[in-house]
């Protein structure tokens, strides 16, 4: 594992750690898409869906069951928490599911290196992990109004597809036979999702002022 | 298959 991989995994895991610890410190999930987190958590439950078959390693197993664990605890949080739900907020959240779901299925179905059950799915994984974020994107529009967490949750996930590029270039030069197409290019289309969002984010940032988006 | 090589990654 090089650096930019490890790199990558921890501002990941410190993205779904800052946003959990958000929701469960002040019990508010306000300005958190819920349509994202579930979104999430199917990604990651049809990416690992052979974590019980197939071992890596220790590492992987434990990161694997982390992601789940935490993805569905906030989609738990937001829907079924006694006060945490009441800060969701529903009618801003109102971007549909099946618009990025039924596309994702079917270019997976389409565009796979092997049509199995498991590689099909594992490529839907990675086609909707791209789109995943747009929900979110468009309640930070919409509302303009960023909490620190939150803008914080966003700046990390992108940070994370960010580092993964990175690894993947490293990867490239490093290793034989490491050419993975589908997976680079939904992940570069992944990563500029969130250029807008990071030029804002460094300009306030610059600025020292509060994360403001454009409407 | 592709996918397998990377497995190894999340």
């Amino acid at each position: 594992m090089n650096i930019f991989r490890l790199a990558g995994d921890m501002t990941h895991l410190a993205s779904v750690l800052v946003l959990l610890l958000k929701i469960h410190t002040i019990k508010s999930c306000s300005g958190v898409s819920l349509k994202t987190q579930e979104l999430y958590a199917l990604v990651f439950a049809t990416r690992y869906l052979d974590i019980f078959v197939t071992y890596v390693s220790f590492y992987n197993t434990v990161m694997k069951l982390i992601f789940l664990g935490s993805s569905f605890s906030i989609v738990w949080y937001i829907r079924r928490h006694r006060v945490v739900r009441r800060s969701y907020d529903k009618d801003q959240d109102t971007f549909r599911h099946l618009f990025l779901l039924l596309p994702c299925l079917v270019l997976a179905l389409v565009i796979n290196e092997k049509f199995t059950f498991k590689e099909v799915m594992w490529t839907f994984s990675i086609y909707l992990e791209a789109v995943a974020i747009l929900p979110q994107l468009v309640l930070l529009q919409r509302t303009r109004n960023i909490d620190n967490l939150t803008g914080q949750y966003v700046f990390l996930l992108g940070a994370y597809r960010a580092l993964y590029i990175l690894n993947w270039i490293y990867r490239y030069f490093t290793e034989e036979h490491y050419v993975h197409w589908i997976t680079w290019i939904a992940g570069i289309i992944q990563t500029l999702l969130y250029a807008d969002f990071f030029y804002y984010y460094f300009q306030s940032w610059k600025n020292s002022v509060k994360l403001e988006l454009p409407a | 298959s592709s996918s397998d090589d990377s497995k190894d990654e999340l």
